[in-house]
């Protein structure tokens, strides 16, 4: 998906 | 991790710091929604359940912390600590009318039905309405002091810059995270109107009106 697995934002 | 971002995590700091020490220096949560800094504790609960599965950096995790520290902290001083300040009668905003459609949305838009991931979304959609209790309340109230006036100023400062990190990463590393872009646009455009009385009245002591 677009987004990133890990969410690796705040 | 770019400058935008940076800048974009260190005005959400500052936007934290500043409520705390307003509510703290002043021992009064006078003009403050109780109901978003709750709003804005959830979404930091709901979105950091990663904090001890997934680790990503020391920043990361030391940031997720601090927010979360800083959120409960905030509600526990506005409807424990402070409470008898805080007028409950100007922060009325029904928040089922926030939590019904994000959860539903939710369920409805994400990248992976799992429970964690549908917690991730659930607090992006939220933290983009999570301020309209504040905002509603400084409407119905007319003015704000001019501490709650900066503090939502780095607030909503905070996500325009992360669209600023978002359009950089995009440029750079081809990343594109659509539900967090979507929802932070609309969270800033919420804001307009603020910032636009921030600028043009922002001059004026003690109180905008």
């Amino acid at each position: 998906f677009p987004g990133d697995p890990d969410h690796d934002e705040l | 991790m770019n400058l935008f971002r940076i800048l974009g995590d260190v005005s959400h700091l500052l936007a934290m710091i500043l409520l705390l020490g307003k509510i703290w220096r002043s021992k009064s949560c006078r003009g403050i929604s109780g109901k978003s800094q709750a709003l804005f504790a959830l979404v930091f609960t709901t979105r950091y359940l990663d904090l001890f599965t997934n680790f990503i950096s020391l920043y990361n995790t030391v940031m997720k912390v601090i927010f979360l520290l800083c959120s409960y902290v905030t509600v526990y001083m506005i409807y424990w600590k402070f409470w008898k300040s805080f007028d409950s009668e100007n922060d009325t905003f029904r928040l089922e009318f926030l939590l019904v459609p994000v959860t539903g949305l939710s369920f409805l838009e994400n990248y992976s039905f799992t429970p964690l991931e549908i917690l991730w979304t659930f607090s992006i959609y939220l933290e983009s309405v999570a301020i309209l209790p504040q905002l509603f309340m400084i409407s119905k109230t007319g003015e704000a002091e001019t501490i709650t006036t900066h503090y939502l100023f780095f607030l909503g400062l905070y996500r325009a810059l992360y669209l600023a990190n978002w359009i950089w990463r995009y440029h750079t590393e081809n990343f594109y995270d659509q539900i967090a872009v979507v929802s932070g646009v609309v969270q800033t455009i919420f804001y307009c109107d603020f910032f636009y009385l921030y600028v043009t009245k922002g001059r004026c002591q003690g109180r905008v009106e």
